[in-house]
């Protein structure tokens, strides 16, 4: 799980500041399904960003996993984010020289698996996202859809204790978008990964057994949908 | 107005040819609304990229405010181009050294519009959607949504007759893309712009008077939905 408190981060460029998030506290249990709803410009990607060690906020603690990383130099964050983090980046952020296959063999090549190994796992979750006839394309060789699923198999094919997906459904159609959906369940009820899902979506955000809306920068729990 | 006839396109990699439109027919008439949808990789950006004359097909008829544009050079392609076409690209494209308000100047910039002046309509155009205090912030120093409410002003700011869309509204929240589409529909209807929208968003569909659905690389028109 993960606890964050009093979380603060603001932007500067010149003399102008953007205060983004204000004092965010949030607990994540092991296990949870937790959707993250808010205006464009809100905040949403600057959160999950602190979340996944990729950031530092301003001030305010953070726990991930049972340790306080507020302390923690830039080795230790990757070396934590390497072993219990998978990330779907906004923007897909694909690395353009290797094909679909070798970019979801990324995080597997960090941890030391060997490439035929990796290359298997690659495949298989390729498939698993309906990508298996894409293996040797490149992101400028797939459409907007294929390569947020190129995405999304890269976040998943470590099997990360944490998923932290910032709109994975953004580029699909409601089929595509279904089925990724009920890939990211069976992975939390049945492996009982701990998914984090910012989304637009609201049928995205009603599978989600608990929701997060971000205003003004402070976080507030949604009551469930009625059923 | 524009039509294609029997519009074709293939790629190849390697050994590998795929086929991915296979006889388009398509008339669309000045001052039309018009969705596409289709599954994730079926042919939808490949179709716009040619009806914007960014990319050929292998073969077919294709006609352009009354001009045949199958045998243009790419200089005449783009001269067509900048004077006819906006286009909001699925990635955005926004050149990432320079700030919101000159990236919506780059099209009048080729037309030769003296500086002073593109500035000044760039910053009204981003002011229509919501950007107004963003002017000076590189891709970089903003969030998704925003990105796209650029690549918007940018695509509207020339006053093209023919507006092709990309998932406008891919990462905009509910209100952001309400608003984004009271804009296309307030130039559609009090301008006469014919405006072309790719989306997965049925409710973005449901606003435009007539929507395509591209399937097996072919193109159907739906019958229009029960009000
Ligand atoms: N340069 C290329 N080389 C080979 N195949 C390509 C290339 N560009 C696109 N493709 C393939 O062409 C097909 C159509 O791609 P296109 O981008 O038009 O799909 P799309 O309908 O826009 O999908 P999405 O909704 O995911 O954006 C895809 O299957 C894709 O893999
Ligand atoms: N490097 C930066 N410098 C200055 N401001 C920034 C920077 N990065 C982001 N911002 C600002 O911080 C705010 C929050 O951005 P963030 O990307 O977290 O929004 P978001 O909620 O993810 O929005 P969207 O739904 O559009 O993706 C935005 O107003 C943005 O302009
Ligand atoms: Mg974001
Ligand atoms: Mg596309």
């Amino acid at each position: 799980g993960l606890r964050l408190v009093g979380i603060r981060k603001s932007y500067r460029i010149g003399p102008v500041t953007t205060e983004v998030l204000r004092g965010i506290d949030l607990e994540v249990a092991a296990g949870d399904m937790m959707s993250i709803m808010g205006p464009s410009g809100s905040g949403k990607t600057t959160l999950m960003n602190i979340i996944g060690l990729l950031d530092r906020p301003d001030s305010g603690n953070h726990v991930l996993e049972g340790r306080d990383v507020s302390g923690f130099d830039d080795d230790a964050l990757s070396r934590l984010r390497n072993a219990h983090v998978g990330f779907v980046f906004q923007a897909f952020h694909l690395l353009s020289r290797l094909t679909a296959a070798e970019n979801v063999c990324v995080p597997l090549v960090y941890r030391g698996t060997r490439r035929k190994e990796a290359l298997r796992r690659a495949r298989a979750m390729l498939e698993q996202v309906g990508m298996g006839d894409r293996l040797e394309h490149r992101p400028d060789q797939l459409s907007g859809g294929q390569k947020q699923r190129v995405a999304i198999a890269r976040a998943l094919v470590g099997e990360p204790a944490l998923l932290l997906a910032d709109e994975p459904t953004g580029a699909l159609d409601a089929d595509t978008a279904e089925e990724t959906m009920r890939l990211l369940l069976e992975l939390n009820t049945g492996q009982g990964v701990t998914v984090l899902i910012i989304t637009h979506d609201p049928t995205v955000a009603r599978r989600c057994a608990r929701r997060m809306r971000i205003e003004n920068g402070r976080l507030r729990e949604q009551a469930a949908f009625g059923i």
